[in-house]
């Protein structure tokens, strides 16, 4: 099934916590 | 003895533009500019020339109060000299890594530490389920506890190459390399037109590049 090959790491990293680019925004 | 004319202090933890540009891929312009950000940043809340993390979770999610465990790392790891605020000479350093010229070790590195939650040196699969567990529920996600353990168990084997339980930084590296996409939000283009998004400040820059 998709979810079991998708890597931990991959799906931790589209965390909003983590997308810095936010920090831009006027 | 005389009397000295004290120098301009602008805030707490201040530092000069041409010292952080010497030690970052900031250009001296791109500090300044990322002075009014940081001016900006640090009085949303409180006007003292400091993020704290309630400001950091504002600009990040606008709310205040949204408390997020990837966020908290970050704003640990700006947070270098562990005083709780992050100061304009931590922010512009660590801003360096993000920066779309900055070596890649760096951000691999950086990456590491992020993930380290108890700062043992590994990235251990206790750690690893933790996060997958904290991103699925910022995300509204909703997977059964077999599918879960089975994404951290893959990940963690295709990872872990020497076998021991717990990711080192060489095989971190190692990963990174083969997967670069995980390192994708350590990337930040809109660094290399900060001048641009702040085109206020280009005005009254002090010193031409």
């Amino acid at each position: 099934t998709a979810p079991v090959t998708m890597n931990a790491f991959e799906l931790i990293s589209t965390s909003q916590g983590l997308n810095l680019s936010s920090l831009f925004e006027k | 003895m005389g009397c000295y004319p004290s120098k301009q202090v602008k805030t707490p933890g201040y530092e000069e533009p041409t010292v952080l540009a010497a030690e970052t891929p900031f250009t001296v312009s791109e500090v300044e500019a990322l002075y009014e950000l940081f001016k900006k940043l640090s009085s949303s809340i409180i006007d003292d020339g400091l993020i704290h993390k309630e400001e950091f979770q504002l600009a990040l999610f606008k709310n205040r109060n949204k408390r997020n465990l990837f966020a908290d790392r970050i704003f640990d790891l700006f947070d270098v000299k562990r005083n709780g605020v992050i100061e304009f000479g931590e922010f512009v350093r660590s801003l360096g890594i993000f920066h779309p010229n900055a070596p890649v070790e760096d951000k691999i590195a950086f990456a590491f530490r992020l993930y380290d939650l108890r700062h043992t040196g590994f990235i251990e699969r206790e750690e690893l389920k933790e996060m997958v567990l904290a991103l699925l529920h910022e995300s509204d996600l909703i997977l059964s506890d077999d599918v879960i353990e089975q994404i951290v168990d893959k990940t963690f084997s295709d990872a872990d190459t020497k076998g021991d339980g717990k990711i080192d930084q060489e095989e971190w590296k190692a990963f990174v390399l083969k997967h670069p996409s995980l390192i994708k939000n350590m990337t930040l283009p809109y660094l290399k037109d900060i001048t641009i998004v702040f085109p206020s400040f280009v005005l009254s820059s002090e010193v031409e590049d």
